[in-house]
């Protein structure tokens, strides 16, 4: 029994065990990224690791801020972010990006993408919780950005991106109702996190679909060779699937993998708070797992793994918990009636290949 | 003028409000994506370093290497650097991989620059913080239509977390236990 997603609780779903942590080795790191004015208090680390992180070594502080750290208040999703990032990824040197915007006409995000191309050398895996609807950005800035993070994947860079807490999302259009797609969750480039429950939201049982996981299909960027399979097979074997014209089935689709992202326990100015839900909690522990693989590829004389999905897919989700039951939301109208699409064995735009079984995916991959 | 972003949405979205028009001589910091070369190549690259199956897997490129490929032509980099420079603005920086520069310039610099563009500031009704964006479209001379691929600070608001506290759930303890 537990009450709420915990460390522990986490470590316990994803078969860690207390000696699955960093070595401390200055040659693996990880970071997560801030755009929005938030900041992190590394009093509430502490506090939350007090609390949280007993049962196994890890770091009590962040090991660099690039940016501004501002003083105020600290924000739930920085909090989150770092606290899951280290306690995943535990024992491992962590960053943090704080991009708020050093001026007020500049765009946080961008900030982001500039710093990447500005530093020769970076931490490996960086989890992002930002997200903006595709129609909402210039097909020019769309096809950029997305440059952006093909040049960050040629680097060996692991992104993670949350997929987004809208479900298949709604656009209301002059020609009737879309689902929406989420950026730069819908990058080609980038390895997209979905979200899971618990079955049984007290006990560590099997995952379920988190009706807020978002996911879908890009109506910008084409689907790339090495998820055709997948994908085909989704659509060709479903037997629910919502009208085509909702959807643009050749597009990118993601999410690409999940994990939980309901009822999480955060530290922020000292007051621990519970049931925190958004994929910006999975994106971080998804994070963390894989900076624990790039620490044991590294011990073995093996490069970091860089942009992961051509790799993921042709895996067909060995070492990935497949998550078969649930739905996401969608458009509130008669066609579909709030829902999304549905998750089914295998790859689904829902939660991807599924949730990490940390000793499986070690395994799968480990080597070459 | 050629807009490059003629699909931008370019009015706030719900939760921001205009105090007014930023006044002329007031700073603005305005980032310009130049248009990069051999895409194409690093798309191939990107595909060969990350699939187990390529002899390449691994051999990732530094940043230096990425620079080499992607730097924009001596070409656009001049004709930008010309036109700015026409323009007063010459406190400008760039990055390693010299396909982005971020210039200061006052606002009635940048409105020259981007003719169409008006810069207004905004507050976020939830302490989204204070930004200055432009609620029109902009433009730039058609010579630089090949050379610049956006302009960043103009119309992309910040986007609010969409994390959320949700309500606990029931706890039924019997049913949990059994």
């Amino acid at each position: 029994l537990h009450m709420g997603v915990t460390p522990a609780v986490i470590r316990e779903r994803y078969n860690l065990t207390a000696q699955d942590v960093g070595s401390g080795s200055p040659n693996n790191s990880q970071a997560c990224a801030q755009f929005l004015e938030q900041y992190f208090h590394d009093a509430d680390l502490e506090e939350f690791m007090k609390l949280f992180g007993k049962s196994f070594p890890h770091k009590n502080s962040v090991s660099r801020v690039v940016g501004q750290q501002g003083h105020g208040r600290a924000g739930l999703e920085a909090s989150l972010d770092v606290q899951y990032l280290m306690s995943a990824g535990a024992n491992i040197s962590t960053w943090v990006y704080s991009s708020p915007g050093r001026h007020e006409s500049q765009e946080p995000f961008l900030q982001w993408l500039l710093l990447l191309s500005n530093e020769s050398s970076l931490p490996l895996v960086h989890t992002v919780s930002y997200g903006d609807d595709e129609d909402s950005l210039s097909t020019a800035y769309l096809h950029r950005v997305n440059s952006e993070l093909m040049k960050a994947a040629a680097r060996g860079l692991t992104l993670l991106f949350a997929s987004g807490d809208s479900g298949a999302g709604c656009f209301s259009g002059p020609k009737g109702h879309l689902f929406r797609p989420s950026f730069p969750a819908s990058s080609p480039y980038v390895t997209t996190v979905g979200g899971t429950s618990f079955r049984n939201p007290f006990m560590v049982t099997e995952e379920i679909v988190d009706y807020i996981s978002g996911g879908g299909f890009s109506n910008i960027f084409p689907r790339p060779q090495y998820q055709d399979e997948a994908v085909s097979h989704f659509l060709g074997s479903s037997t629910h699937l919502p009208p085509s014209s909702y959807y643009n089935a050749s597009g990118r689709a993601y999410p690409d993998v999940a994990a939980l992202s309901d009822g999480y326990w955060v530290v922020s100015n000292h007051v621990p708070i519970p049931w925190v839900s958004g994929t910006s909690a999975s994106t971080p522990v998804f994070g963390g797992l894989l900076s624990l693989v790039n620490e044991q590829r590294l011990l073995n004389g093996r490069p970091p793994l860089g942009f992961l999905n051509p790799r993921l897919y042709s895996m067909q989700g060995r070492g990935l918990f497949d998550v078969t039951q649930g739905c996401h939301e969608a458009c509130l109208d008669e066609e579909v009636q709030g829902q999304g699409f549905c998750s089914k064995p295998g790859w689904d735009p829902v939660t991807g290949w599924g949730t990490p079984n940390y000793p499986a995916l070690l395994k799968a991959l480990l080597d070459p | 003028g050629l807009g490059p972003e003629p699909d931008q949405p370019f009015l706030p979205p719900p939760g921001w409000v205009s105090i007014g028009r930023v006044g002329p001589t007031e700073s603005l910091s305005l980032t310009f994506a130049l248009r990069q070369q051999n895409l194409q190549q690093l798309q191939k690259l990107v595909q060969d370093v990350s699939d187990p199956g390529s002899p390449r897997y691994g051999k990732y490129l530094s940043l230096e290497d990425v620079a080499a490929l992607v730097r924009p032509s001596t070409l656009t980099l001049s004709t930008v650097q010309k036109w700015l420079l026409a323009a007063g603005v010459q406190d400008c920086q760039t990055v390693i991989t010299e396909d982005f520069l971020t210039c200061q310039m006052t606002v009635q610099q940048a409105e020259q620059l981007l003719p169409g563009a008006e810069f207004h500031r905004y507050v976020g009704r939830l302490g989204g913080g204070r930004v200055v964006r432009s609620p029109r479209p902009y433009s730039l001379p058609g010579a630089l239509a090949a050379h610049v691929d956006f302009v960043g600070g103009l119309h992309r608001f910040p986007r609010a977390s969409s994390l959320q506290q949700r309500p606990g759930p029931k706890l039924d303890l019997e049913e949990s236990l059994s």
